[in-house]
């Protein structure tokens, strides 16, 4: 099975707020 | 710290919630993977808070998913460098 994971996904950043990607 | 519900979660904004998950998932993603901690704690948290809040409570879900995570991340950039070098 292939992963849904994408690897172009924002990195996160334990410090900043997260912006969903639109 | 108090442990993360799905109650906790529902009371707060989407975007708030990513977050959120993603504060609890970081540190331990960081133990797995610290130079990769931030990447890949944001690719799993593309996936439904549901399944986020039950990676948080099993060790080894989590630690499967990361796994799969770093596994996508380097057949990535492996095509990546490929593609550079024509």
């Amino acid at each position: 099975r292939k992963s849904t994971l994408n690897p172009n996904a924002k990195e996160f950043n334990p410090k900043a707020f997260y912006t969903p990607p639109k | 710290q108090v442990p993360l519900t799905a109650s906790m979660l529902a009371a707060a904004l989407p975007q708030e919630q990513k977050q959120m998950l993603g504060e609890r998932l970081y540190p331990l993603i960081q133990d797995m993977h610290p130079t990769l901690a931030g990447k890949i704690t944001g690719m799993l948290l593309e996936i439904d808070n549901s399944e986020l809040l039950h990676m948080l409570e099993s060790q080894e879900s989590l630690h499967s998913k990361v796994e799969e995570a770093v596994a996508v991340l380097q057949a990535h950039q492996a095509k990546d460098t490929a593609q550079k070098k024509g």
